[in-house]
């Protein structure tokens, strides 16, 4: 995250690799379900043996003395429709909800978020020197209107993809959040709004960000938990 | 480690039917059809057997599909295994072990019947039980470097040979081997292959029945994941796969649907210069190997035109991708090239949300065969004929019953795969454009805040803030 400060995000996972390197950030959205990003995997038959998330403590790298933290395996990868690049992680056991882990609500189903909004980003990702890179980090960012942002990207923008504002102080996603949560609050409660994409810079001043609009799958992603 | 059934070739749902049985065929008995191979393969008598999965009951016969006055034919209660020796048209090692009904000299010469002796008088070679010098079929019960021979009935020439290939010169393999279905089923070391339909010595993932085009028969080599030539899982458990030694094509293939601007069905024949991913990351080059190390060598892949860094689709995925400069992101998809539109025109599209789809499309978007509707296994369905018997849920066909936005889909012949979505694009939307708009509206205006209600979610403790360690 560039622009953000250390925060706390209890639904913001870390996935790691099999030598346990975070790689990409996600979402609890069920005790034993995150939302991540297509990208962040091979394929969608990707042998996922020993990649685990992490929950639980804002360190990137927690010492073994840590008590709240809680390392899972992954136990398998759903992808979703072809334009969601999104993709479900079932965990081979529910995540223990406590202070420190929590589910984020998904959104109605095509809900829009309005504009204006302020929502935030979180995770582990790069920093490039604007925050600590060693625990989570956490940054808001307002959301974009639908139209302005399809006008300021020359036609360019999807129904599945939500924009949020450029900030002229540098603010924004960058490689290792991605998968991570863009959370908006909405009736007191902080909704899964969007999904962190990869994009070729980081934190734009130009530009709005892309992320990927969970309303429009939220029945797949309630499909895949019941199915 | 070498099961039994490594010495047959399987055909599905498939039975033999002689008229009439004489031997007659002994009575079935009890077993999994390992331990049926292992009866057959004891008796001198048994070619076949048919082996009924359900009732675990095998029935050893003394004929195969080649033997006169034997036909094959339909039954689903059956699986017919044949021994692969009495099947081949073609020879393993010097042919002694050749059983196929060959009768002609490789000059055309016909054989002369073992039991005969005139033109050719022999005492040497009659037939027995065991050497199986049968008819006038080509044999070689000495041994011949050559391979299998017989006597002629040229009374000028006694004996020729008759010129059978060896089965890795028997069928060539075009590009990386991909459509290969030949015999081979020994790897290049000589390491006989594990069958695919076979779990042991190797666990693996490739079952024959989730991927029934993939051509996985018995243990013969097979390419189904797009490696660089054929391979299989070996018998020795020290050692779990290893390519095989085919022979290639001398002519390749042209490729099919190429297309420039656009792309075809999954794209495969995608010959344009796009090489940047949906998000504007630039594509890797594939003759490089930083950031991302791979397998998709463009030497070792000729057919699949991997020049420079454009998005290819090398494996069959679902369209074509590339590796990405980004070290955190290997792989993405090049999704924004545009479907060729004169296959958005094809009937196998849908309109609104496919709920009125009647379709033949039975494959999920990766290929994986779908479940038929009426099935319990591998999936237990919560949506079938019975629940939606509205919802034309035939066969194995891509459906809609549950009106999921995202179209038709599928219960997958995968057990790690409980549902997927079907390879059927939505037909041309509103305004004829592509790129996400169809028919339907995606989104609805923004609901005033205190319509929405959340259960025991989005809640945290605003006071635990960063302290520092």
């Amino acid at each position: 995250i560039i622009g953000g400060q250390p925060g706390n995000s209890p639904w913001t996972v870390s996935i790691r690799n099999r030598a346990g390197v975070h790689f990409c950030g996600g979402s609890l959205v069920k005790e034993q379900w995150v939302i991540s990003m297509r990208q962040c995997f091979s394929s969608c038959d990707a042998d996922l043996v020993g990649y685990k998330v992490q929950l639980g403590t804002l360190f990137k790298d927690p010492g073994p003395g840590d008590p709240d933290q809680q390392t899972i395996p992954i136990e398998r990868i759903a992808c979703g429709p072809a334009e969601s690049q999104l993709v479900m992680l079932k965990l081979v056991r529910p995540a223990a909800l406590n202070r420190r882990v929590a589910l984020i609500c998904l959104p109605p189903e095509r809900y829009v978020v309005p504009a204006g909004t302020v929502c935030e980003i979180a995770g582990w990702g790069e920093t490039r020197g604007t925050g600590d890179s060693t625990v989570l980090n956490v940054a808001r960012l307002p959301v974009l209107a639908h139209g302005e942002c399809h006008a300021a990207l020359r036609g360019r923008l999807k129904e599945s993809e939500l924009c949020t504002a450029p900030l002229r102080a540098g603010v924004g996603a960058c490689e290792g959040d991605y998968g991570g949560p863009l959370a908006c609050l909405t009736a007191d409660c902080w909704v899964l709004e969007g999904v962190i994409t990869p994009s070729r810079v980081c934190a734009r001043t130009d530009q709005p960000a892309l992320f990927i609009r969970v309303s429009l799958y939220v029945d797949w992603i309630h499909k895949v938990m019941k199915m | 480690h070498r099961s039994p059934l490594n010495d047959f070739q399987r055909l599905r749902a498939t039975e033999l039917l002689a008229v009439p049985t004489d031997p007659p065929a002994p009575a079935p008995e009890q077993g999994s059809a390992e331990q049926c191979a292992q009866r057959c393969a004891a008796s001198m008598q048994c070619r076949a057997f048919h082996h009924d999965r359900q009732s675990q009951l095998c029935q050893l016969l003394p004929w195969t599909q080649h033997s006169p006055n034997v036909h094959v034919q339909k039954n689903i209660h059956y699986d017919l295994y044949q021994k692969k020796d009495y099947l081949r048209d073609c020879i393993v090692a010097d042919g002694t072990s050749y059983r196929g009904t060959r009768a002609t000299t490789e000059k055309g010469l016909r054989c002369q019947h073992w039991r005969a002796t005139t033109p050719h008088d022999h005492s040497r070679f009659l037939p027995s039980l065991r050497n199986g010098l049968e008819e006038n079929y080509c044999r070689n019960p000495d041994r011949d470097k050559r391979g299998p021979w017989c006597y002629t009935v040229d009374p000028n020439v006694r004996h020729q040979s008759c010129g059978i290939k060896k089965c890795e010169d028997a069928v060539c393999m075009s590009c990386n081997g991909e459509e290969y279905r030949g015999a081979v089923d020994h790897t290049e070391s000589g390491t006989e292959c594990q069958r695919w339909d076979l779990q042991h010595p190797h666990k693996h993932p490739y079952h024959p029945n989730k991927y029934p085009d993939k051509g996985l028969d018995d243990n013969y080599c097979r390419n189904p994941d797009s490696s660089e030539r054929p391979w299989c899982y070996t018998t020795d458990p020290g050692r779990e796969r290893e390519y095989c030694r085919i022979r290639l094509c001398k002519k390749r293939p042209r490729p099919l649907n190429v297309t420039t601007g656009c792309f075809r069905g999954r794209g495969e024949g995608y010959r344009g210069r796009v090489n940047v991913t949906v998000s504007g990351i630039h594509c890797q080059r594939w003759d490089a190997q930083t950031p991302h190390q791979h397998h998709f060598l463009p030497e070792k892949y000729p057919c699949k035109d991997l020049q420079e860094n454009y998005c290819r689709n090398p494996d069959g995925s679902e369209a074509p991708w590339c590796f990405t400069t980004r070290p955190s992101v290997r792989v993405a998809f090049c999704f924004h090239i545009r479907r060729c539109p004169d296959e958005l025109g094809a009937e196998e599209c849908y309109h609104g949300h496919g709920e009125h789809y009647r379709g033949h499309v039975s494959k999920t978007r990766k290929g994986i065969t779908c479940q038929p509707w009426a099935a319990q296994a591998p999936h237990v369905p919560q949506i079938s004929p019975v629940t939606h018997p509205e919802a034309h849920l035939e066969e194995n066909y891509c459906r809609n019953p549950d009106n999921d936005s995202h179209g038709p889909w599928c219960y997958t012949m995968d057990p790690r795969t409980p549902f997927d979505y079907c390879a059927i694009k939505p037909c041309l939307g509103v305004g004829g454009c592509r790129g996400g708009a169809s028919d339907v509206p995606q989104l609805t205006p923004a609901l005033p805040a205190d319509v929405v209600t959340f259960q025991q979610c989005g809640q945290r403790d605003e006071r635990l803030q960063w302290k520092g360690r």
